[in-house]
């Protein structure tokens, strides 16, 4: 028996926004720890490793650990019938083929229950190895999605390099090229806003825009959002969902010419 | 073009 009971909703709501377009089908595991899913893009270029802490539930009940095989696409569906300030808590029976998401109005004067049909997945669990990143850049999340959004109209690739001057994205397309520097700014008003740079070696690495504005669509869920580089290492794109986890998205990078 | 790598060949099955 399993039973999460969720009061900010939303926050399910927008993950499932920020991984349904990347991921078709993908194994939630439910265990005394927490709500996870990992999960390539069809063409294993791209991970994505969610994490939603058992702590964070305000009811979290799972008396066995379970993996529930579900279409991303028509659980977006059911979830974008949840109003943004409903309770959101997920059923399921031992051994049961469905899985139920039942939606409360904040006044609990409506009460919704969807109920979906789970599928089987065969996908392979990878193992991530704790790695010391070379570059660790944290920096406004919609400041990264702007970035990424604007070279996207320009080249299919961008280059990170991390150096003591900062952050350099750049591109090159028919059109032209674009280099877009950040530096290192903790002298804002607020901490979400700083640019923080922590170094140990300088890297760059080039990657595909394609993945990286997918990744963007994390950007209501964080307002920062953490890029961690090392040469020979996909790129590490998280967004902390908050006291709950993270949503972590990596990106094999591309061979260098 | 750079050729795109995959995760598989970085990270192994658990």
């Amino acid at each position: 028996m399993l039973e999460l009971r969720l009061v900010q909703g939303s926050l399910l709501k927008k993950v499932l926004e920020s991984i349904k377009d990347l991921v078709n089908d993908a194994n939630f595991d439910c265990s005394s720890s927490g709500f996870s899913l990992q999960a390539m893009d069809s063409s294993h270029v791209a991970l994505v490793a969610l994490l939603l802490r058992s702590e964070g539930f305000e009811h979290y009940r799972c008396d066995r650990n379970m993996s529930m095989g579900m279409n991303l696409g028509n659980m977006s569906k059911m979830l974008r019938c949840a109003g943004n300030d409903d309770i959101i808590t997920i059923k399921a029976d031992d051994g049961s083929d469905t899985v139920t998401f039942m939606f409360e109005s904040p006044t609990q004067d409506k009460i919704s229950d969807f109920e979906m049909k789970l599928m089987d997945i065969d996908s392979e669990h990878l193992g991530i190895p704790e790695a010391e990143y070379q570059s660790i850049v944290t920096m406004p999340s919609a400041e990264f999605a702007r970035i990424c959004k604007d070279l996207s109209g320009i080249g299919d690739t961008v280059v990170i390099s991390v150096t003591k001057e900062g952050v350099k994205f750049s591109t090159r397309g028919d059109i032209g090229t674009a280099n877009i520097v950040c530096r290192q700014n903790t002298t804002v008003d607020k901490p979400e806003e700083a640019t923080v740079i922590n170094m140990s070696e300088p890297v760059s690495l080039t990657f595909a825009l394609r993945y990286m504005n997918s990744f963007t669509k994390a950007t209501t869920l964080s307002n920062t959002v953490t890029i961690s580089l090392s040469s020979e290492l996909p790129v590490v794109v998280e967004y902390k969902i908050a006291e709950m986890g993270y949503i972590r998205f990596y990106l094999a990078p591309k061979i260098e010419e | 073009v750079n050729p795109q790598r995959q995760i598989t060949s970085f990270f192994s099955k658990a």
